[in-house]
């Protein structure tokens, strides 16, 4: 799921 | 990362550093609506509040730094130091009309019913129509000086290279984000008439202006 997923774009 | 998100990136600063020449060159914030900016002051603190949570890389956390420096720098070159040249009048959009709706959304579709998801999930729908109060003025005035045109022309770019980011990254990585990839439609698609004008007035040296 996505949420889990870093945020590593700006 | 890859050359989409790259370019994308690049675009994005390029029209910050546009936007801030044209305002120190020409000493005015003549065409420019605050109240954009101040949309993308609250999309990057609402975004960028894991700045200094999360480390991903030094270009992820000195381009933050930059993006939230320069809007906040933008905001005081409008409403302070060059507040004699600011348009008001022109800059009358009601943007209570975007963030309740906006706020709104973030609460029924996220990715998770959590904190700082909400106000990612914000951040992402916010920007996608943050653009709206400059274009209403823009509408309003009947015309755009051209350095504005460069500037939304870098602005709209951005987002539409992050699509193409999306879309490799798809089928790179499998990576899929629904929410910032259908917001990044919205946004993109807001600039399509801007696009349209500035491809075939600005690219040949004419001013942008609309039947007011």
């Amino acid at each position: 799921e996505n949420a889990t997923l870093v945020k590593d774009e700006l | 990362m890859n050359i989409f998100r790259l370019c994308g990136d690049m675009s994005h600063l390029a029209a910050i550093i546009i936007l801030l020449l044209k305002m120190w060159k020409t000493r005015s914030v003549a065409g420019i609506s605050g109240k954009s900016q101040i949309l993308f002051a609250t999309v990057f603190t609402a975004r960028y509040l894991d700045l200094f949570t999360s480390f991903i890389s030094i270009y992820n956390t000195c381009m933050k730094v930059f993006f939230i420096g320069t809007v906040y720098f933008t905001i005081y070159l409008i409403y302070m130091k060059f507040k004699a040249t600011y348009d008001s009048n022109h800059d009358s959009f009601r943007v209570e009309f975007l963030i309740v709706p906006v706020g709104g959304l973030a609460f029924l579709v996220n990715h998770e019913f959590a904190p700082l998801e909400i106000i990612w999930t914000f951040s992402i729908y916010l920007e996608s129509v943050a653009i709206l109060p400059q274009l209403f003025m823009i509408s309003k005035t009947g015309e755009a000086e051209t350095i504005t045109s460069h500037y939304l022309f870098a602005l709209g770019s951005y987002r539409a290279l992050y699509l193409c980011n999306w879309i490799y990254r798809y089928y790179a990585e499998g990576f899929f984000d629904l929410i910032a990839v259908v917001a990044g439609v919205v946004q993109t698609i807001l600039y399509c008439d801007f696009f349209y004008l500035y491809i075939t007035k600005v690219m040949k040296g004419k001013k942008i202006s609309l039947p007011a």
